[in-house]
């Protein structure tokens, strides 16, 4: 919250847009904003009136530069958008940079994403930490319901839950990376870097990053799916696999290969399989290993072919291991697997664990 | 010894960066002062977007600051 906890008096909260950009129908800018706003009212006992002239508790306008605020914009990208917390006279404003170009899909800034955040500065919000809030200052693209718990629990101690909305379902906060109980989705590498899932996120791991970046996968890669079961990268096509229930996709670094989504069946997996739950790609024999529950595929890169004999049994081949794995990368001749909390560090060489660490030790835990 | 021409950019734009959200006093002060304000904001900032907090102007640090964004300051009273 802003100090002071500023917040509306009244529960019925008007608001008038002023101007229209001319990237969107009006129509849609009506929508985004009505949308962003419901967003809100869903979580609380708020409601928004629209008036369409006079002096309105929200005054919601798109401007460039110095727009008569003295508080100006700079151009196309940096600032966004800003608004003020409630209050009288310019309390509440909310202004859009008319410099940025603004869409009402992920091709440019999505106005109902912006439009959602800036208005719950303008009900009382101020920033939060969290990067998978919606009230993290950053702009990242995301589909679905956009508060996390921590906007949820913020805004409704402001104005507390809407009487009428029992079960909202915010999206989950980011995850923590030293959580002792954390667990992976999957993991790969991609041009010489560590990317690891987990729920709507990502860390980015570089050898010269002190810290791992957490982002939503979305603001990477809007058309992949929120959750990832497994990946892995083959470096001689420049490729990184990715696998979300029967279907999986091709990413050249971050761009999508066209031709994408396919069916994990393609591969040679049997039509029972329906998700896969990990997969790494062992440079040196140019194989690439899947693993789903108890047991295991291999797949030749180099021909496209299941090779025949599988599935085997995880237990059996790679003792020491858990029978089942979440993710699992592979370095330099040592195979990473990851199950639950645990990490196992197995020499592919000589067919044994080595060490066996917590799972966020490869986020610097 | 001097700033090199990219690290004088960069300086000068943690400098818009820290003003416009962390509250960077501006105005003549000593120039030790100003080091002192700038380390500490950026260590603020830092320490909000969970970098790891040096205070000084890192890879990770510029790459935050050039992200679009809300207008709105991450810290103190919003005027």
């Amino acid at each position: 919250h802003f100090p002071r906890h500023l917040k509306w008096k009244n529960n019925i909260v008007t608001f008038r847009i002023v101007n229209y950009t001319p990237d969107l129908r009006k129509s849609d800018v009506d929508r985004a904003i009505r949308t962003a706003l419901n967003v809100w009212s869903d979580a609380t006992p708020l409601r928004f009136k629209k008036l369409y002239y006079g002096t309105a508790d929200i005054m919601i306008s798109f401007g460039r530069k110095e727009h008569g605020d003295h508080n100006p914009f700079d151009g196309p990208n940096g600032l966004l958008a800003h608004a003020y917390p409630p209050g009288q006279g310019i309390g509440g404003d909310t202004h859009f940079d008319e410099d940025e170009h603004w869409s009402k899909d992920s091709s440019a800034y999505n106005l109902f994403i912006v439009a959602a955040h800036e208005l719950g500065h303008a009900l009382g919000m101020s920033h939060s930490t969290d990067s998978g809030a919606l009230m993290y200052p950053i702009y990242s693209y995301a589909t679905g319901y956009p508060l996390a718990e921590d906007d949820v629990k913020g805004i409704q101690a402001l104005y507390g839950p809407n009487p009428d909305h029992k079960k909202i379902k915010p999206k989950p906060d980011a995850p923590q990376k030293c959580d002792p109980t954390l667990s992976f989705d999957a993991a790969t590498e991609l041009r010489g870097e560590t990317i690891i899932f987990k729920d709507k996120f990502y860390w980015r791991l570089h050898p010269q990053m002190h810290e791992p970046e957490l982002t939503l996968i979305k603001s990477t890669w809007p058309s992949i799916p929120n959750k990832v079961d497994a990946a892995y990268e083959n470096p001689e096509k420049d490729q990184v696999i990715i696998f979300s229930g029967i279907r999986m996709w091709a990413l050249n670094g971050y761009n999508l290969v066209e031709g994408y989504p396919k069916y994990i069946h393609k591969l040679g997996l049997p039509k029972s399989v329906r998700k896969l739950d990990a997969a790494v790609h062992i440079k040196d024999k140019g194989k690439t290993l899947l693993f789903h529950e108890e047991e295991y595929w291999s797949y030749d890169e180099a021909s496209g072919t299941m090779d025949s004999g599988y599935p085997r049994s995880i237990e059996n081949d790679f003792p020491g291991m858990d029978d089942e794995v979440d993710a699992a990368v592979y370095h330099y001749g040592f195979l990473y697997f990851f199950h639950d909390h645990t990490q196992y560090e197995y020499s592919y060489t000589s067919r044994k664990v080595i060490r066996v660490l917590r799972t966020n030790f490869i986020l610097g835990c | 010894g001097p700033l090199l021409g990219t690290e004088k950019d960069n300086r000068l734009l943690a400098e818009k960066y820290l003003r416009r959200f962390y509250g960077l006093p501006v105005g003549l002060q000593s120039q030790k002062r100003t080091a002192a304000d700038f380390k500490s904001k950026l260590q603020e900032m830092q320490r909000f977007f969970k970098l790891e907090v040096t205070g000084n102007l890192d890879d990770n640090t510029l790459d935050v600051m050039t992200q679009a964004r809300c207008g709105v300051p991450d810290m103190g009273e919003y005027n």
